[in-house]
């Protein structure tokens, strides 16, 4: 069961998978678990489904693990899931979102990566080895900034270079996947990638330095948010447009999502202590994942309140 | 599991564009010498980049040469690895 289950500890992907299994079925009333597609070898792409009700509730979407080093995403977003459960009916703020929404979150959004990293390289990077593109798509996929979605300035058909874009956004499983799930659904109205680590919140654009339309709006959110998460433990964010507040970046998933009309799409890099770099002790997962709550809910709050 | 005894993760302060092309020409070397963790994107944000054992020499002096401060943020990743591999096995005993 997962009352065994230590939260403070990093795991393997089968232990994740399992616990997965374990928290749906202890919370099979307020979550499911859905197959979106497979990997590029062939493992699960599993997203766990929070609602109470409806088919096509607008939603929320969060993914961690994108960068499959970086797995302070990973024990983030398995906290976030048992956070939901835990203050489901408690949290008037979360039950409302819940009441009217559904959530989505995708733990492990490259598996092979996780899983290459755990039995492999923990630090791929771009020493990885050259050769066949299975190989250094294993963990150039880890060092992308995100799914390189579309060609564009900063993007190269390299498989092995850090800013790989695949010929189309379907060309790599992992974006097939999320894209094609998020595309059918129609309803998303926010979309949350989970990163580290600059301790950053940042919106589109990424690919310009032109504004989005609701610039405004994502500025005084993202501002809202890094305040919730900086009263937690004093951790202060940057934020911004991922294009002024670090760099201009081709084609990367909020780019895409705000793009696909998800008005709500943000980029976290998570704590950076100045002393591990990714390699985040176990011993921060949960004042990190405490914090970051209070700046997800803060973004779903507001995207509540806000329909469109 | 690959071992990075001897990597270093350097932490470096680039002072204006100039000196952050001179970091992004280091990622360009072949074979490949330093693993950004964290890019070259803007003066005011700091680039880290692991170093591994062999190339700390030649990445050492190419820094200090071009007048880059830096400091060494992880003395050997090895050891924190060590740690954290530790650290889940202990909590993997606890859960049983």
């Amino acid at each position: 069961s997962t009352s065994s289950f230590s939260y403070s500890s990093y795991h393997t992907l089968e232990e994740i998978y399992s616990w997965i299994d374990n928290f749906v079925t202890e919370h099979s009333d307020i979550v499911s678990k859905i197959q979106i597609g497979n990997s590029f070898e062939n493992r699960s792409i599993l997203v766990l489904k929070f609602s109470t009700g409806g088919s096509r509730h607008p939603a929320i979407w969060i993914d961690t693990g994108i960068h499959s080093r970086e797995w302070i995403t990973h024990a983030t977003g398995i906290w976030t899931a048992n956070k939901i459960v835990s203050d489901y009916g408690k949290d008037r703020v979360l039950t409302d979102i819940l009441k009217a929404m559904d959530i989505f979150i995708e733990l492990v959004t490259n598996p092979d990566g996780f899983a290459f990293t755990h039995s492999m390289v923990r630090a791929p990077g771009k020493d990885g080895r050259r050769g066949s593109r299975h190989l250094c798509r294993t963990w150039g996929f880890d060092s992308l900034g995100g799914f390189i979605l579309l060609p564009g300035n900063g993007s190269n058909s390299n498989p092995c270079s850090e800013t790989y874009h695949g010929p189309s956004p379907q060309s790599e499983p992992e974006v097939a996947a999320i894209v094609n799930f998020i595309t059918a659904h129609g309803n998303f109205k926010a979309l949350i990638s989970i990163h580290s680590y600059s301790q950053m919140l940042m919106y589109p654009y990424g690919r310009s330095l032109e504004p989005v339309s609701n610039q405004r709006e994502l500025y005084d959110l993202a501002k809202d948010a890094v305040e919730a998460l900086y009263k937690v433990h004093g951790i202060e964010y940057f934020f911004g447009s991922i294009s002024t507040t670090l760099y201009v970046a081709s084609g990367i998933t909020v780019d895409w999502a705000y793009d696909s009309g998800i008005k709500y799409a943000f980029s976290f890099e998570l704590r950076d202590t100045g002393r591990y770099g990714f390699l985040l002790p176990a011993t921060q997962i949960i004042p990190t994942a405490q914090e970051t709550w209070m700046a997800l809910r803060t973004i779903m709050e507001h995207t509540l309140n806000h329909p469109y | 599991q690959m071992n990075f005894t001897g990597d270093q993760v350097l932490r470096v302060l680039a002072k204006d564009e100039k000196q952050l092309s001179l970091l992004r020409d280091l990622e360009g070397l072949k074979p490949q010498k330093v693993d950004f963790w964290r890019g070259p994107a803007r003066p005011s944000l700091p680039v880290d980049m692991r170093v591994p054992f062999s190339e700390l020499k030649y990445i050492k002096a190419y820094l200090e040469s071009h007048g880059l401060a830096y400091s060494i943020m992880i003395k050997d990743i090895q050891v924190l690895l060590d740690e954290e591999r530790e650290a889940m096995a202990k909590s993997r005993r606890l859960e049983r």
